[in-house]
């Protein structure tokens, strides 16, 4: 329960201090409000630079409070294949989604318009891509719109919640992933950010969605203001992390931006959720750029934590995580999050091990279980697949059964953690099975992959079915994803609070020289170690000399012993004739001052300008690893990150194009990476990203925009006309079959070859045989040939005998 | 919406697997009457078809001469589109 906090930023949005969910300062009632947003606006993390796009039903450009951040460039109309994503308005505002979910992410700060987003400095667009028929093709362009601009997609949808769906991505899609993964971000992996499944009330399971389930999709659950489980929430195995939304009555709600360029606390369910966490994995890339999809994934486990999130099933597993099937790993921590950002190392590669049991008959009876059980050593015998440390875990089944509802799936981890893969649905009566579904878990994220993984399936017959029909495990895959290496290094931060790489001198140095040996009382006559001077010794050993050949190392309280070179940590005082510290850090250095090292500790790097240990490199330099130094960054750049050549911020005159700062060309110029020089774009484009005609962004004045290119005049099929979100005119596509048009729908005046023009619309040539009188008099007084989907088939006849 | 409740309803549009490029994938699409909308996204090789001659939903998988695209050995792959229900949360 938060106090007054008196770090407490004012903005002068209208609903700000209704979010409740950003910061608590709400003197007359008690409030927790633990996701540390403002703690990481506090930090400068604000969303600067990156790029945020919303797959939904468009996003209302022009609202006052999204305006300012709108980003046309990470925005598609994929419904209506053009660049403005506006939502298409109607009287029962069926389209709202996307404009809400968007307000949510970037919506403006301190405008005096409605709220504040979480990453209120992002980029923010739309792909309006809902609001048709949806397919895997539109599903899939969607996901693949400028993954080299836009950092995180964020879908606040999916597949039917009734309980009884089974459904995902289509091939086009999975691809569209897998390329998202592997290419957006110039490699480092397009974020997808999904809000797990709203069916609560209906029993459903979120493993019945392929787009939550999928180990490329971040999918996160919502909690209420005072951590209840809200009606809506659906459990499962896949889930992440958890954020706030609105949850019963008497509970407080999210407030966000409305269409028609309003405010609203109507906004409910995870689709409120997907879009907080796509926010604030928009600030953790602020902190850095250079993290890849699977470090995100990576970070959002190791920050997210249980906190008041109230759930029977709270686990802790092998790897010390706990986690559950309401909330994953539990509510994000912005604020931990862009600390273990900043200081992230890149976790190794992916590896995939797959594994199957020999192939049998498995047979399920009513109300009985079946267990099949795998043993792995995690590939271990081929270094491209060995997994040790797990990620995602997936399942791949083939179970036959009359009723899908009545099963219950688990896997047991060979540390003994059960996962529930499934749970009964009570609404899906299907006898389909699950042909080759995937299940996917969270759950043992951190453990060993090796050992025996049991697969169990319960099946608890919910209502009378034929005995005698049986239900059949027919097969099943494990497919392990994880690292051969411990991901996490020693030196990064295992918790927000622990950022600051802090060294205890004496631990360091306990743990460096055990010299622990006991005085002699009795004197010795024996032979003295070869580093004892001519005084002599007590003993045998090094610690027993009386003085020293060469350096003496220790004191009287810590034993002190005599040897030939001084260790780490320490350097030879030539005077003296002994071993003393080096400033605290130090590995290597010429006297005791902190300006005297030589060389750094682990996890400290020199910096040369004053021959001091840091665990933070100036600004124009940064930390390189092997040397352990803070190497000086490239000339143009104002900041890089591991090497001098990849920037995060430029000098003046520079611009970022992804890590690397290029000369700002001037309109009419393009950098060119090879050359390293401004060249010419092409003569139909104002700006452009390379000299070709296909590579313009705007056009040269007196120029068109036509698909993807320039043009002076709109080719045949084509017509000039402005369009909205674009500062230039566009040739549009004509009608149908329409080889010159003057504008949108039947304007035609020339058809092409096999067609004929009719009431300024293109017909197909052919005649209709059955087109008799009393036919044709139906079509017209129908007017039958107004509607697009009978003009092909007997108007033209109808028309042409009268 | 969907009319035909759980059963699937196709569209008249078509995702194809053409390499050669887009000109090759023009030709195989007139060859057929389909239009060619142009590339899938970030997808290489994968293409958007569209024929306006078949209905623009139907309950079943309406065969004709346009069918003979999924045999065409210039052809890698070739699926109709059906509509997917999807619902926001």
């Amino acid at each position: 329960h938060a106090q007054i906090d008196p770090s407490f930023i004012h903005f002068n949005d209208p609903k700000w201090f209704n979010m409740w969910y950003i910061h608590c300062n709400d003197k007359s009632s008690h409030c927790r409000s633990e996701m540390n947003i403002q703690a990481a606006w506090q930090r400068g993390y604000t969303g600067k630079n990156v790029v945020v796009t919303i797959l939904d039903d468009g996003i209302e450009r022009n609202h006052p409070d999204l305006a300012q951040n709108y980003d046309h460039l990470a925005s598609y109309d994929v419904n209506g294949n053009d660049h403005d994503p506006t939502p298409r308005y109607d009287s029962r505002n069926e389209n709202i989604h996307g404009t809400r979910c968007a307000g949510e992410v970037a919506a403006v700060a301190n405008n005096s318009h409605c709220m504040v987003g979480i990453a209120y400095n992002a980029h923010i667009g739309g792909i309006r891509m809902l609001d048709g028929d949806v397919t895997d093709i539109v599903e899939a362009k969607s996901l693949g719109i400028r993954p080299d601009y836009i950092d995180i997609y964020s879908a606040s949808w999916g597949p039917k919640d009734d309980g009884k769906t089974v459904d995902g991505p289509g091939p086009l899609t999975k691809q569209a992933f897998e390329r998202g993964i592997k290419k957006g971000r110039k490699g480092l992996g397009s974020i997808f950010v999904w809000a797990s499944g709203n069916g609560g009330r209906q029993g459903d399971h979120c493993s019945c969605d392929g787009y939550t389930s999928s180990i490329y999709t971040i999918s996160i659950s919502s909690t209420t203001e005072n951590g209840n489980r809200p009606w809506y929430l659906e459990a499962c195995s896949s889930i992440l992390a958890t954020t706030y939304s609105s949850g019963d009555f008497n509970e407080r709600k999210i407030v966000t931006t409305d269409i028609r360029q309003r405010c609203t606390d109507g906004h409910t369910g995870t689709s409120v959720s997907a879009p907080i966490v796509a926010g604030i994995i928009a600030l953790a890339l602020e902190a850095n750029f250079l993290l890849t999809w699977r470090d995100v994934q990576h970070l959002l486990v190791r920050t997210s934590r249980p906190v008041h999130l109230k759930a029977d099933d709270w686990r802790t597993n092998a790897a010390g995580h706990r986690v559950s099937h309401l909330y994953g790993f539990g509510l994000v921590d912005a604020e931990a999050m862009v600390l273990e950002a900043e200081k992230w190392r890149t976790v190794p590669s992916q590896h995939t091990c797959s594994q199957m049991p020999e192939r049998r008959i498995r047979y399920i009876h009513a109300g009985q279980s079946v267990n099949s059980s795998i043993t792995t050593s995690g590939c271990s015998e081929e270094p491209e697949q060995h997994v040790d440390h797990l990620e995602h875990v997936v399942v791949k089944v083939l179970v036959v059964h009359p009723r899908r509802g009545d099963l219950e799936i688990n896997l047991i981890s060979p540390s003994g953690m059960k996962s529930q893969l499934l749970a009964k649905r009570l609404f899906d009566s299907s006898n389909e099975g699950f042909r080759n579904w995937e299940f996917m878990t969270v759950h043992f994220w951190g453990e060993k992959a090796e050992g025996t993984w049991t697969l169990e399936i319960i099946d608890s017959p919910s209502k009378l079915r034929n005995p005698e029909v049986l239900g059949n495990l027919k097969e099943w895959t494990l497919i392990l994803h994880g690292t051969s290496q411990n991901p996490y290094q020693p030196y990064s931060g295992q918790h927000s609070s622990s950022r600051m790489l802090e060294i205890p001198a004496s631990q360091e140095f306990q743990e460096e020289q055990q010299l622990e040996a006991e005085e002699e009382q009795d004197e010795y006559n024996g032979s003295c170690h070869s580093e004892c001077g001519d005084q002599g010794c007590d003993g045998p050993d090094a610690e027993h000399c009386l003085n020293c050949v060469h350096f003496s190392l220790g004191s009287l309280k810590s034993d002190r012993s005599c040897v030939s070179h001084c260790p780490l940590g320490h350097y030879e005082d030539m005077v003296s004739r002994r071993c003393r510290r080096c400033y605290k850090g130090c590995e290597r250095c010429v006297g005791q001052s902190a300006g005297d090292c030589v060389s750094c500790r682990r996890g400290l790097y020199l910096n040369r300008l004053n021959s001091s240990c840091t665990d933070t490199c100036p600004p124009g330099y940064f930390a390189d690893e092997n040397q352990r130094q803070c190497l000086k960054c490239h000339d143009t750049c104002m900041r890089c990150l591991r090497y001098a050549d990849r920037c995060t911020a430029c000098r003046e005159r520079y611009s970022l194009a992804g890590m690397t700062c290029v000369p700002q060309c001037t309109d009419g110029t393009f950098f060119h990476l090879e050359e390293m020089t401004c060249s010419p774009c092409h003569s139909s484009c104002r700006t452009c990203t390379g000299p070709g005609k296909e590579e313009c962004i705007q056009c040269a004045e007196d120029y068109l925009q036509q698909e993807w290119g320039c043009v002076q005049t709109c080719t045949p099929g084509f017509y000039s006309g402005e369009s909205a979100g674009v500062p230039h005119k566009m040739c549009h596509r004509c009608e149908e079959n329409c080889l010159s048009c003057s504008g949108p729908g039947t304007t035609c005046t020339k058809c092409k070859e096999g067609y004929s023009l009719v009431s300024r619309t293109c017909i197909v040539n052919a005649s209709c045989n059955n087109a008799d009188e009393v036919f044709c008099e139906m079509v017209k007084s129908n007017r039958l040939c107004e509607k697009k989907l009978y003009r092909q088939f007997c108007c033209r006849t109808c028309l042409m005998n009268g | 919406s969907v009319a035909f409740g759980h059963r699937d309803v196709y569209t008249n549009h078509w995702a194809v697997r053409i390499t050669g490029g887009q000109e090759q994938a023009d030709k195989i699409s007139a060859k057929y009457g389909y239009m060619n909308l142009g590339q899938i996204g970030s997808l290489e090789d994968h293409y958007h078809f569209h024929h306006s001659r078949i209905v623009r939903r139907a309950a079943y998988a309406l065969k004709g001469p346009h069918s003979f695209i999924h045999m065409d050995p210039e052809v890698d792959w070739a699926q109709q589109q059906v509509v997917k229900p999807r619902v926001k949360r």
